[in-house]
């Protein structure tokens, strides 16, 4: 782990009372690699030792803390502050507490957007089953119509969590979409789920498809579904959706898994939007907020 | 970029450094490639910038190329192709292009939903058999995937088919029990046709980073995986992580995935990939 390699590089040079450049440039290296082999984009990796590095040369070398574990805590309070928490404090415990920007008359519309096979239309279907398990009555819309049986795998979702799911038979998504949002404002759904088709960024049809979708439904959040194993390619697709929709978070899934999770750094790094919240199963229930701290010592190995 | 007419120094050496970084060839097989590249240079094999990035395909082609290419087609009867990965991989989508891939072949083919589990994925791989013309054999909801597998492998038999695939349902190399599944589908086919699966591929999302190393060896301590397939190379990750997924596990790429319709496939081909690795 990262701390083990800062630990050896530090046994190696001497006692110090400050950190000097050449120790500190030493510890960076063995930070860059973990980082890179953890997915952190190259670009955040370079930013990130840079600001590390201006803030540990000269340090005082505290008296009762060893300069590995001194230069191991500025490197975790700052992915720590990346990943938007507070370093030094705690993760409040999981008492289920998911912020969604609630519209403030009509229901809330919630898109999801996001590549191929990262656990949208499984997210769209666990936040429903959050939502109404805090008294709301979503809606949820299946608006991938061009992945075979998607439709079907979200209503039957849906009637195993006893929420509703618009569909159509055929029909294009954004008006599909159009159309639900103005069912639920009749029906009196206060929140609608919009699961979308995967799609690349780099697919012009597609990405004006979900522009379409977006302007139609004008959504409260728009969320980027993002698979925590995605390697340097999470900053590519996630600069572009930005870039087009805007987003206003990000939804980490398969954190279940054992991947160190660096595509949440660079994504939050570049986009600036904040994880809401995550997946950690493929059952309905698998849904938990998001805690930066946790994941700053996931990234560090 | 790399462009033209550059002199040999540590800017270059730098830049290499990121393509194949950004590439998620990894940190550890970046550096290692690029100290043999400044070994050439050193030797003299590498004269000029411009040299540079033919040497660097060559070496990344050579070290890709896989032994065997070829599916491992069964000699005495039906060959068994056993399909894995993680959750969202492209497993699916895969089969449905290899079915197409070998219907073009004139084989004859049926498919096993070994998905028990995840809503529509039976339905899922039903649609992509009826578009295609193979054989469907699956199993009522929540049924024992072994038991599927079985039934699939015994139909596959009695009927002389060509190639039976088994799709299984995504499942994270962290999940113990659903790693020993694998194993006993495994097992169980080997029961009915010997030497099945004489071929398991598994399914590597393109854009996956380091972590597609770790999969690739969890999956394999579980089931005999002779290659791999990547998917969603028609993006704008690059699949670097099969270098050192060849170099450390010595399994070969065997097929590529390249979008989402079911021509969306082809052999690997260790130039061209190489080729798009450095633009
Ligand atoms: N282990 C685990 N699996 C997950 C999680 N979220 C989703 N999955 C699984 O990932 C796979 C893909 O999920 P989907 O919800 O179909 O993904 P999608 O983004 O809608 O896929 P497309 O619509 O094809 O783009 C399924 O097998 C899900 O069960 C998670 O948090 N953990
Ligand atoms: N762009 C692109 N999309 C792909 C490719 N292969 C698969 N997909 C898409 O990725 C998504 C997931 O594909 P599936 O075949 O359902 O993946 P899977 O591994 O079977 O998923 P689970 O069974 O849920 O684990 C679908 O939207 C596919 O259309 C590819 O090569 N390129
Ligand atoms: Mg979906
Ligand atoms: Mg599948």
């Amino acid at each position: 782990s990262l701390a083990q390699r800062l630990q050896s590089v530090f046994s190696r040079l001497g006692r110090r009372t400050a950190l000097t450049e050449s120790d500190v440039d030493e510890a960076l290296r063995e930070i860059r690699t973990a980082l890179l082999t953890a997915d952190v984009h190259l670009s955040v990796v370079k930013k990130l030792t840079a600001d590390i590095k201006a803030r540990a040369v000269g340090e005082k070398v505290i008296e009762s803390v060893r300069p590995d574990q001194q230069v191991a805590k500025i490197v975790y309070d700052e992915l720590v502050r990346l990943l938007g928490g507070q370093p030094g404090t705690i993760s409040p415990p999981n008492d289920g507490g998911i912020p969604i920007r609630w519209s403030a008359s009509g229901p809330t519309v919630i898109l999801m957007a996001g590549l191929q096979g990262s656990g949208k239309t499984t997210t769209c279907a666990k936040l429903a089953r959050y939502l109404k398990s805090k008294g709301h009555r979503p809606l949820l819309v299946a608006a991938d119509m061009q992945r075979p049986a998607a439709v079907e795998q979200l209503k039957v979702l849906g009637a195993s969590l006893e929420i509703p799911v618009h569909w159509e038979e055929s029909g294009r998504p954004p008006k599909i979409c159009e159309r639900a949002v103005a069912k639920a404002t009749a029906d009196g759904n206060d929140v609608v789920i919009l699961d979308t088709a995967g799609r690349l960024h780099v697919d012009r049809e597609l990405m004006d498809e979900v522009r379409d979708i977006a302007a139609r439904t004008k959504p409260h959040e728009v969320l980027l579904v993002l698979d925590s194993m995605t390697g340097q390619d999470a900053v590519n697709s996630a600069k572009v959706f930005d870039e087009s929709l805007p987003l206003t978070g990000v939804v980490l899934t398969k954190l279940d898994g054992d991947t160190r999770g660096g595509a949440a750094l660079s994504v939050l790094s570049v986009t600036g939007k904040p994880v809401r919240f995550v997946g950690t199963g493929e059952k309905t229930e698998a849904l938990e907020p998001f805690h930066p701290d946790r994941m700053a010592s996931r990234i560090l190995g | 970029a790399l462009v033209k007419g550059r002199k040999i120094d540590d800017a270059l050496w730098e830049e290499v450094e990121e393509i194949l970084l950004t590439s998620d060839v990894g940190p550890d097989a970046t550096t290692e490639l690029v100290a043999s590249a400044r070994l050439a240079a050193k030797n003299g094999e590498i004269l000029s910038g411009d040299d540079l990035v033919p040497w660097l395909r060559s070496a990344v082609a050579a070290r890709l190329r896989p032994d065997e290419a070829d599916i491992r087609w069964n000699a005495g009867g039906t060959t068994v192709i056993l399909i894995a990965g993680v959750n969202g991989s492209g497993k699916t989508t895969s089969i449905a292009k290899l079915c197409k891939f070998l219907r073009a072949r004139n084989k004859t083919v049926i498919v096993a939903a070994c998905d028990t589990f995840r809503a529509a994925a039976v339905d899922q791989l039903g649609i992509w058999a009826k578009r295609l013309d193979v054989g469907f054999v699956g199993g009522s909801n929540n049924a024992d995937p072994a038991a599927v597998a079985f039934d699939a492998a015994e139909s596959a038999a009695s009927k002389g088919v060509d190639v039976l695939i088994v799709d299984t349902a995504g499942r994270l190399h962290t999940q113990k029990n659903l790693m020993d599944e694998l194993s006993k589908i495994t097992r169980v086919l080997g029961k009915r046709i010997p030497g099945a699966p004489h071929e398991t591929l598994l399914v590597l999302d393109g854009t996956a980073g380091q972590n597609g190393l770790q999969q690739t060896r969890a999956f394999r301590e579980h089931a005999n995986v002779t290659g791999l397939i990547v998917s969603k190379l028609d993006g704008t990750a690059k699949g670097g992580v099969v270098l050192s997924i060849k170099d450390q596990l010595k399994l070969p790429v065997k097929f590529v995935g390249t979008g989402e319709s079911a021509d969306d496939f082809a052999p690997f081909y260790a130039d061209a990939f190489s080729s798009a690795l450095f633009g």
